[in-house]
């Protein structure tokens, strides 16, 4: 579909908080903590996925439910099935490798429940 | 070639202000 946003296609080129440009399929655990440490205002959170169900709004969607950050603050969104995600120590995941891969050519692995998920934030002012 | 940056990526799951 057209509407998919193309910077999850294999070979997208990303600038990280650095500038330093990698390929998206390239992208490790530690440029998204470095990004984060460098870039003034932003923070890297860890959000565990704790349910997978079908959205009961918007037909077609998946329903991710997370806790996020220290706070464990329950937060779902609704993203088509093919949205990757970027799991801790293992890289991008979504719920259907098999459709992330055919519209982004990029591979997944399967987004389960207890995944810990890159997230951003807000930094906290002391 | 576009170029896109790392924080569009990565959901901004900001978690609901409770006080």
């Amino acid at each position: 579909a057209p509407s998919n946003p193309s910077h999850f296609m294999k070979g997208a080129i990303i600038q990280l908080a650095t500038g330093e440009l990698k390929r998206v399929e390239d992208l490790q655990t530690q440029d998204f903590v470095r990004s984060a440490e460098v870039s003034g205002g932003l923070k890297i959170d860890s959000s565990m996925v704790v349910d997978i169900r079908a959205s009961q709004q918007k037909p077609g969607l998946v329903s991710l439910h997370f806790t996020v950050g220290e706070q464990q603050s329950k937060v779902t969104i609704d993203v088509p099935p093919e949205h990757p995600f970027f799991v801790f120590g293992q890289g991008w995941s979504s719920c259907s490798p098999e459709r992330t891969a055919q519209l982004y050519d990029l591979a997944c692995h399967p987004l389960q429940v207890g995944d810990v998920c890159v997230s951003i934030t807000l930094q906290q002012q002391p | 070639v576009p170029v896109f940056p790392w924080h569009s990526l990565v959901p901004f799951l900001a978690p609901t202000q409770s006080d």
